[in-house]
């Protein structure tokens, strides 16, 4: 589903030059459970911005789904991104002026789905991560916790064959970011596949396999990092 | 030091009134290290909006050394702020035109500390969270973990006698977050007066007293909660 190989991101900070990813290689099958964990700064967000199409990489190839990434028009990658892949920013990346039912309608909006269906999926995804009490409020009067949640909420409801998420439980309480990985995990037996970004050990040992990243490189082995 | 009586805030949704905070009444003293945990949404960043003097309750008293905060004027409230707090938000709030030296040595620039010296303690400061070599990367140049480290060396660079620290470390992994938590140790050692925001027991525990919030109201117990 997933194949990158030997792929870089370099970004020019005046005369110097930064290498966020180091030549990477990775492969991610359909149906996999994937976390990628690494300190802060290693590489994690930029390597998720090149799977999700967000970014260029800087040198290297990338399959997605068996066709080449790279070669792809903007208006192709944006079909792709919205056709295929659900995010969870680390940032969130809400819409400020919308209220939380409008952002995580939006995705439904760009796919064309009919107006009734488009409220009755996101009221259901926003009850879902147990926030159909603030279904009008927007981002500034909601908590960092339920901000995080409405972004879970909108990456879910087109249920996306891919999902990509960053911290996606980094805002919030043991138990409500235990409901949010229980939501994934379902999605994940449902056969879609996961990667899951994560600094924290305990998250990472809920999926299937374990990739680290250190400054840019990948180690996917059983290693003492774990 | 800080002294808050029968405290609520209310906000109007339509014809919905929420209360975020119910009647919250919490004394802390001098060199205290205080940590206030709670689920998602139970009211904890806006407590420390109204320690930090950044909003204004709805009802209530508040005393900070010893002066009513309500009966204040805006010029006041920002003195204060400037020379008594400094914050860690949640969202880190940098200001994102500016680089990480300059967003560091903002505070000092409201105080009016003169530029050789304003270079020294910013500089000295972003080196304690690890990142003196990413001074001249703007917010968007830094993964989130660094725009975290930049919003901790902005609060601690004007060595404040408060600091009100709102999830710290949550965008960091656990050796990165510890060095944060070391830092804030290492300053309540020295006098200053820390309330720390945090949704995880285990870094709670580190602090010297522990507050539950849940649904706006404080329980300062042992508790079953712990
Ligand atoms: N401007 C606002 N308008 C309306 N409701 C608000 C506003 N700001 C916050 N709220 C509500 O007040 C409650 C408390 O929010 P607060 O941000 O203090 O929670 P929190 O404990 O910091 O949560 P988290 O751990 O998710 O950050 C929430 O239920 C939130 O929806
Ligand atoms: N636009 C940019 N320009 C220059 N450097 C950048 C840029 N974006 C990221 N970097 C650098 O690339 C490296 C990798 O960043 P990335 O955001 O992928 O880290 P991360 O693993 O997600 O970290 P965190 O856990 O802190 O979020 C960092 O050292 C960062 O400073
Ligand atoms: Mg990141
Ligand atoms: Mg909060």
């Amino acid at each position: 589903l997933i194949e990158i190989e030997d792929l870089s991101k370099l970004y020019q900070m005046g005369d110097e030059t930064l290498k966020a990813l180091d030549d990477v290689s990775l492969s991610v099958n359909k149906g996999d459970f994937v976390a990628i964990i690494g300190p802060s700064g290693s590489g994690k967000s930029t390597l998720m911005n090149m799977l999700g199409c967000l970014d260029v990489p800087s040198k290297g190839n990338y399959w997605l789904d068996g066709q080449k990434v790279n070669k792809m028009s903007d208006n192709q990658l944006a079909e792709i991104r919205n056709q295929k892949i659900g995010f969870i920013f680390q940032g969130f990346n809400l819409l400020p002026k919308l209220t939380a039912f409008e952002n995580v309608e939006l995705p439904l909006i760009y796919r064309k789905v009919p107006g009734k269906e488009r409220k009755e999926l996101a009221l259901a995804s926003l009850e879902k991560v147990g926030l159909a009490d603030r279904v009008h409020h927007r981002p500034i009067e909601l908590s960092g916790g339920q901000q995080q949640r409405v972004a879970v909420a909108r990456a879910l409801v087109g249920n996306p064959p891919i999902l990509l998420a960053d911290e996606p439980t980094g805002a919030l309480d043991t138990k409500t970011g235990n409901e949010v990985l229980e939501l994934m995990h379902h999605l994940n037996e449902q056969g879609h596949t996961i990667v899951l970004i994560t600094h924290d050990l305990d998250i990472a040992k809920r999926a299937k396999r374990i990739i680290r990243i250190q400054d840019g490189k990948l180690f996917e082995d059983g290693g003492d990092f774990l």
